[in-house]
Formats: structure tokens, sequence, C-alpha cells
């Protein structure tokens, strides 16, 4: 079974698309069939992927809104083993229409329930916002990734961050832990390096080392429609990804 | 009677709070009476300012479900003339308290109407998401600031928040208008020239030049709490906002 994991954080641009697509991309290129789901209305994964969302007829919003239809949501993408489905603009209306539905935040569980034996690693992509979309997606994981920018401001949403997933935990999924701490856009200024200092000293050892350095060729990346193993694997952000991607595959699949 | 300017785009971290911090202040040191409204649950613009939030007995949530009381939420801050309405975590439940309400995108309009009198200019800073808190931010606006990082991922996103904006305009403010496109976090690569190029053909005069240099000293002035013209005036960054801000100036009070 898979295991479902979601990348998390409400503070905006400090990477989670980028880090899903790229640790998506290793552990797919490394055998593990991998699934992405994108549950941000801005959809970037599809862009990152090379998908055309325009062509897409069924999207998140609809295997949230219709869980049994999960299955046929599925794009092969640009990347052998890597599934997506596509996040849009429709998961924008998705707030009004899940409020008055039951068992409202748990309706992804029940979409990717159909899928978890498919794969080994379901990855999920969230806006930068604590909607009811994104409490759907850590009610249905087993583990979290948080990526943080080494920057001030970054640094102050964490706390907030913390005390949702504490609330989920306790009313929605007891069994949901943080499996990591990744610090991307690092630069050896200063101010970056006092911020890693203090995410060190509040998360320890869940903190993943080494940052993610800031690289232009992770930013170029989308705009060529593939992860930065195909646009430029031996660039600082692919050789960064491609040892946080196997950090993770020794404690997401150890053995 | 006050300008009122949302700084929205629901990209992630594009730079909408230092555009605030940075565009009000300059205002202020010029002799206007700016205030800022924080509408997002992030609450970046406190920190910004030298504002300790966990101090604040009033926020924006309150004057939101309590308009009456927007006269007593305003803090004085660092700078002299510029006031600020601070955002906290509160913001998060709001969503759920406004739906059932009536007029519940116009409960902004009615805070500010009993503020404008006393400011000659509103900034509104924005949650990265189109939540009902940024609906109420746009209802009440006259105008629009769309800070847009020159990066491939930020474009797309554009085209989202411009449908979201014709939306706000057709139904709840016909008077509501973009007044600029500011490019942020600019370098001289490839792939930010390519995007500011396209951001120039898709939006012609509406983009503000020069664009926003990326500069540590922005990232850096709110860990000291302070904007970048108390932090590093003379700075890449200090200098692209206080021209921006003065184009802003001419554009908002003519002569
Ligand atoms: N290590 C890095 N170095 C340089 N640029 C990066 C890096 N990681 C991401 N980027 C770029 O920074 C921008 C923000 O990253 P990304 O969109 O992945 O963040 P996000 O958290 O998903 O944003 P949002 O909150 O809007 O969903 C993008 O333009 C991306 O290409
Ligand atoms: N021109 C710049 N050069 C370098 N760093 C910048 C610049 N502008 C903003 N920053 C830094 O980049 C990060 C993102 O900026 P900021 O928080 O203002 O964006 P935002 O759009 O308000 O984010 P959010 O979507 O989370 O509200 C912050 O750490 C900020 O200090
Ligand atoms: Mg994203
Ligand atoms: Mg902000």
């Amino acid at each position: 079974l898979a295991r479902i994991v979601t990348v998390t954080n409400q503070k905006g641009g400090v990477g989670k698309t980028t880090s899903v697509i790229n640790i998506a991309t290793h552990l797919a290129m490394r055998g593990a069939r991998v699934l992405v789901v994108d549950c941000d209305a801005q959809g970037n994964c599809a862009s990152g992927l090379g998908i055309d969302k325009s062509k897409t007829k069924i999207t998140t919003k609809d295997v949230i809104l219709t869980p049994s239809i999960s299955i046929q949501a599925r794009h092969a993408t640009a990347v052998e083993g890597l599934h997506l489905i596509v996040g849009d603009h429709n998961l924008v209306g998705v707030e009004e229409s899940l409020s008055a539905q039951l068992g409202r935040e748990r309706r992804l569980v029940e979409a990717l329930a159909t899928l978890r034996p498919h794969y080994d690693l379901i990855l999920i992509d969230t806006a930068p916002s604590m909607s009811i979309v994104s409490v759907n997606a850590l009610t249905a994981s087993d583990g979290i990734l948080i990526p943080v920018q080494t920057e001030y401001l970054a640094l102050e949403g964490v706390a907030l961050l913390m005390g949702t997933i504490q609330e989920v935990r306790r009313l929605l999924n007891n069994s949901l832990g943080v499996d990591a701490v990744i610090m991307t856009m690092h630069s050896p200024t200063l101010l970056n390096t006092q911020v890693a200092g203090h995410l060190r000293e509040t998360f320890g050892d869940l903190v993943l080392e080494p940052p993610i350095r800031r690289n232009i060729r992770l930013a170029e990346s989308p705009s060529q429609g593939v992860p930065i193993q195909f646009h430029a694997p031996q660039s600082h952000g692919g050789q960064d990804y491609s040892l946080l991607s196997s950090e993770l595959e020794a404690l997401w699949f150890p053995g």
C-alpha cells in the first residue's frame, strides 16, 4: 500500500510544488510507482510535469466531490512510473460545495483508498492556505513534508502551521506525523544561515540536510515542462534534490 | 477621502507583504496619512513594522465581524503617519463565520467607511488565496496592485487572478481597476528577462518600471522589525522601492 505524504506550508512561495515534482520524479526514476495529487487551484504541478491542463477532463475537484472516479483521473507524465491528478481553477469553488457535505474532511481519504494499492508513494501538493482542501490532504496522509525558505517571514508561519497540524492530528487523523522539514532556496548569506540555525534548533533531526540551495535551474525547469532531473541534473538544484530524495527514500522505504 | 488599494496575487511568495510595507512607508515619509490593513492570517505586516502581534487585542478578524470597531483597531507603527490593523491566525476561522452572514462580501467596505476620512491611502495586504477575506478586500477597493515574481510559475497564476478580478468587478465592485503590475525579485537571468518581457507584452503601460531587483536587504528588514527605508535605504531594494513608490505617488496623488 502506498505511503501518502502531504507537502504543505501556508507560507507562499517556499518551494512546495518544486519539492513535490522533483522528489516524485527522483523516486519514480528509482523504480517506485508514484502518484502526485495537485490540491492547489494554481495547478503548477501540471506545468512542471509537461501536462496541458486545458485538455484535462477530470481534475482533483471532481475526485473530491465524487471519490469513486479517482481511478480515471490519473494522467501519465513525461516521467516513467509517475502519474498525476491535475489541480485547476475549479478547486476554488470546492470550499463552498463541501461545507454542507457529511464527512467533508474525509473525501480525499475515500478517493485515495482505491488508488493506494497501485502505488508505492502518493505525494500531495497543497495551496498556500489552510482551506478545507488542504485539511482533506492532511486527513488522508501518513506523513507531512514541510518546505521552509530560510528567511525570516517563512519562519514566522511555521508556528501557525504546527498548530494546524496538531488540530488535524487530534480531531481527524491521529496517525499523522511530520516526516521532515526541508530547507529551501538557501544561499550562504547571514540571514539564511541564521534562519537555518533556528530551524535546526526548533526541529532537530526532522530537518533534512543539506539545504536545497537557491539555483536558477530549478526555476527554469517548469518553463521547459520537465523536472530538474531532465532539465539540469548536474546543477546545484539537481544535485540537492537528488540527495534529499535519497534520504527520503531511505526513510520511507527502508531495506 | 483615502484611496483604497489591495495588493494581491494568489501565487505565494511574490512580494505582496514586502511591497505593502515599503510602499506604505515611503508614502508616509512623504507626508501622506497611510493605513495598512493586514488581511492575511500569517500577519507578516506586523513583524515588518515592528509590532508584537501577541499583545494585540483587536485584529482584522474582529473588524470584519464587527465593522463598527475599526477605529479602535488601529496601531501606530515605527513609521510616523503610518497605522496598521493587525492580521493574525484568527482570520483562519472567518471563512466559516462569514458564509451565512448577509452581505458577507461587504463587511470590509463598511469597516473602512468610517476610516477613510482619516487617511490619504489605505493599503490592504492579502493572503495567497482567493478566500472570502480577499474578496472583501477587493470589494472595498478603488484599485489593485499585482506583484509578480519574474518567474514561470508566477506567470501562470496571473490569468487565474485576472479572472477573479473580472468577476468581483462585475458582481461586487464595478469601479475596481488594476493600478499597476509590479515585477519583483528580478535578477538579470535569461528566465527573469523572458518573463519580464512577457509581462510587458501582456500588461503594457500597467507594468511599473524598473523591476524590483532581488536583494537580500529586503529579506533582512522584517527580521529587524523595520521597513527597508530604515534598514538599508541605499541598497538596491531601498532604491527600487523608493523609485516605484514615487511613481505610485504620482499616479494616486497627481499635483
Ligand atoms: N531552490 C530554488 N532555487 C531557485 N528557485 C526556486 C527554488 N525552489 C523553487 N524555486 C522557484 O521559486 C518559486 C516558488 O517556488 P514554488 O512555486 O515551488 O513554491 P510553492 O511553495 O509551491 O508556491 P505556492 O505557495 O504559490 O504554491 C518558483 O518560481 C520556483 O520555480
Ligand atoms: N526583491 C526581493 N529580493 C529578495 N527577497 C525578497 C524580495 N521581496 C521579498 N523578498 C523576500 O521573499 C520572501 C517572500 O516575500 P513576501 O513574504 O513579501 O511575499 P508574499 O507574496 O507576501 O508571500 P505570501 O504569499 O506568503 O503572503 C520573504 O522572505 C521576503 O522577505
Ligand atoms: Mg505551489
Ligand atoms: Mg504576504
